[in-house]
């Protein structure tokens, strides 16, 4: 394998990237899933994982071009250059570029894009051509079997040479022969929002958006965008454990707390706040208790609130002091009775979240004022 | 037939020029695209010849002219 001259490479490990236009030759879902599935390929190996983004600025953006296209190395028509990318850095830097004069496929007809968008995501993520003829990295399309991990052995030193092992997989990838790719609908254990017992382990405001989380993934949904992205959780924080149990933003200090068993972190953005986690017992609770169900922060109150079975604590951000007694729950928050899963606050109302069912509550009425499904915020 | 061959030859050199062009940094100007022994085409050709695993003649022989026509990335094979 090698490098580019100097070894550039990116100094983060969450990369965004976005699908600037679309070929004609493929589905848009088809697009979305090999380009997808070509990233997977190397997150799969390095601790790097990769974020989709529909809009604005990306860290490595794709597009599909024919001739000369506003770069100094315009394509040459069918066949001969089909595509390329450039490394790891600002403005063009990561940008991968698609000549629109082949004939993309995702069958071994043709081009098959998830193949040469493998290999130009190596170029994206800082590796140059290897001379082994086996190698994703060699730089001549070859026939190859798409049921087998295009990774060679070159290829897995050269990029971990970069960016290190991936931390929660052995570091030969060549047993694994499919490239699991999570929004294949067909693995059964991926969770649907159209399934009508869908539960929420957490829910929390994030950046203005929504963020529902379930398992290993999370749906995020802007209030005023009619769809919903769906990731893995650690394509925004590898380290955080699947399956977490609650979760709240304080959006004056652009910071969301994250709590699974008697552990929280804190984030900002895709980054965890260094020091995290810490134990539960720090923010004030004591040491007997092992996990809190949900909590939400009230940012018209200061006040931050934590749910336990039928019982709540309260911590007042401006006396710095957490409830001496827990309060019941269906006392100051009458028509939410026992354990909930998840809440959140969206403008003066919180959102319950316990099994299939959502209440919404009005905090100046002190009441419910309607039953939801739990996937109202999601377009099924 | 030496027509033809003339022809493709022709067309094959610029073929191979046009690679080295494209990946190996070669810059065409009148003095150095002349293929002598040690002029640079010659050596940006065994450059290609070496990175893939070719026999080193500098020559624009048959197994050159196959990797020369198959479908690759856009990007240079030698850090430019």
């Amino acid at each position: 394998f090698s490098t580019f001259a100097g070894e550039p490479k990116w100094a983060k490990q969450v990369l965004t990237y976005r699908i600037v236009n679309y070929t004609p030759d493929l589905r848009p879902a088809d697009v979305n899933a090999a380009i997808k599935k070509a990233l997977s390929v190397w997150s799969s190996v390095t601790p790097l994982r990769f974020i989709k983004k529909d809009r604005g600025d990306a860290d490595i953006m794709i597009s599909f071009a024919a001739r000369d296209h506003n770069d100094f190395i315009p394509f040459d028509g069918p066949g001969g250059s089909l595509a390329h990318a450039y490394a790891p850095g600002k403005d063009f830097g990561g940008d991968a570029h698609f000549d629109e004069d082949e004939t993309w496929t995702k069958s071994t007809e043709g081009t098959n894009l998830f193949y040469v968008a493998a290999h130009e995501f190596g170029h994206s993520l800082g590796l140059f051509h290897s001379k082994d003829p086996n190698a994703l990295m060699y730089p001549v399309y070859r026939k190859f079997d798409p049921s087998v991990l295009p990774l060679h052995q070159d290829d897995i030193s050269g990029i971990q040479y970069l960016y290190g092992p991936s931390p929660n997989t052995n570091n030969d990838q060549r047993e694994s022969t499919e490239i699991k790719d999570p929004t294949e609908s067909k693995d059964p254990a991926l969770p649907s929002i159209c399934d009508s017992n869908l539960t929420f382990d957490a829910v929390t405001t994030f950046r203005g958006e929504i963020m529902f989380f379930k398992d290993k993934h999370i749906w995020r949904k802007h209030p005023a965008v009619s769809t919903a992205d769906f990731n893995l959780i650690s394509s925004f924080w590898p380290l955080l454990p699947p399956g977490v149990d609650a979760a709240y933003e304080i959006p004056e200090n652009d910071e969301t707390v994250i709590f699974k068993d008697n552990e929280f972190w804190v984030v900002r953005g895709d980054t965890i706040v260094p020091g995290y986690p810490q134990k539960l017992y720090t923010l004030g609770f004591s040491k007997d208790i092992m996990k809190i169900d949900a909590a939400f922060h009230n940012i018209n109150e200061g006040k931050t609130y934590y749910f336990i079975a039928d019982k709540f604590w309260s911590y007042d951000k401006r006396s710095q002091s957490m409830d001496r007694k827990s309060l019941l729950i269906r006392d100051a928050f009458p028509g939410i009775n026992g354990k909930i899963d998840a809440v959140f606050q969206y403008e003066n109302f919180l959102y319950f979240f316990y099994g299939k069912k959502q209440f919404e509550f009005d905090l100046d009425k002190k009441r419910v004022t309607r039953f939801l499904k739990t996937n109202f915020w999601i377009p099924c | 037939f030496p027509a033809n061959t003339r022809q493709t030859k022709e067309e094959d050199i610029q073929l191979i020029q046009k690679y080295l062009e494209n990946y190996y940094g070669f810059e065409k100007d009148g003095e150095s695209s002349v293929w002598k022994s040690n002029s640079p085409i010659i050596q940006k050709l065994k450059e290609m010849q070496e990175f893939f695993g070719l026999e080193v003649t500098g020559k624009p022989d048959s197994g050159t002219l196959d990797v020369v026509q198959k479908r690759r990335c856009g990007f240079p094979d030698i850090a430019g």
